[in-house]
């Protein structure tokens, strides 16, 4: 099923990283950890047949490598724009502070959701070695910590949480993964929560475990979803 | 501005 690819994505994202941690000249980038799970998801469609299809941008400019999660239930269609960050060694999310052409990469993400009526989130990449704190956050998931290899929380909920006495200062694995409603949701969240409660469900669900004030993002039927530029 | 390069469908 696809929950369980999710689980399986996030458990390989887990490993990866620590593997990397222990070898002092091995890296890995969150680029490639996308660039792996956009493929990954392309393999899924193409040999287990479960309903997922990827499309790129047409516009030779997009040469990054962000993303947009579109759901599909009951023909009815929700946008999830999409940042990845990885968790640096020392613990923080340094990425989340970036800047372009002097603007927060997190505003513009806020922008973009705006103005296309989606839910904008940051997919985590994670792996953590804080054995009591793992502990306690696997036993409240009722999962194993490794499913938190990749997580997902509100852009808007994590907006707020960046400033700290008027500075900008990186979250931490802890700070966004204590046990609360606002909290990150383990990937595989995304599909229980839509398979079980439906689109309108989950967006309530997701607001009220992430930040209750979000904009209720639009919903769309299958011929208005925009589909020029997409391959 | 944000500009994804990959969409990703899911349909349930």
């Amino acid at each position: 099923t696809l929950t369980d690819w999710l689980r399986y994505q996030a458990i390989t994202v887990w490993d990866r990283i620590a593997f990397c941690r222990r070898q002092p000249h091995t890296q890995v980038f969150e680029t490639t950890l996308t660039q792996n799970l956009v493929f990954q998801f392309y393999q899924l469609g193409k040999r287990a047949r479960l309903g997922v299809t990827v499309y790129e941008s047409a516009h030779e400019r997009r040469n990054g490598n962000d993303l947009e999660l579109v759901f599909e239930v009951d023909n009815r269609w929700l946008h999830v724009p999409c940042q990845c960050k990885i968790l640096h060694q020392h613990n923080r999310y340094g990425g989340i502070n970036h800047q372009v052409q002097g603007q927060l990469q997190l505003d513009l993400l806020l922008e973009y959701a705006t103005r296309t009526g989606g839910l904008p989130v940051y997919l985590l990449y994670n792996h953590y070695s804080d054995p009591t704190f793992n502990e306690s956050l696997s036993e409240h998931w009722k999962i194993p910590i490794e499913e938190f290899g990749c997580s997902f929380i509100s852009a808007r909920y994590l907006k707020e949480q960046l400033f700290i006495d008027g500075r900008i200062k990186a979250p931490s694995f802890s700070d966004l993964h204590r046990p609360h409603d606002q909290s990150a949701l383990p990937f595989s969240a995304l599909t229980t929560l839509l398979t079980q409660n439906g689109i309108h469900q989950f967006i309530h669900r997701y607001q009220t475990n992430t930040h209750p004030t979000d904009t209720p993002p639009a919903v769309f039927l299958r011929n208005e979803l925009d589909i020029d530029g997409w391959d | 501005s944000f500009a994804p390069r990959y969409r990703l469908v899911f349909s349930a």
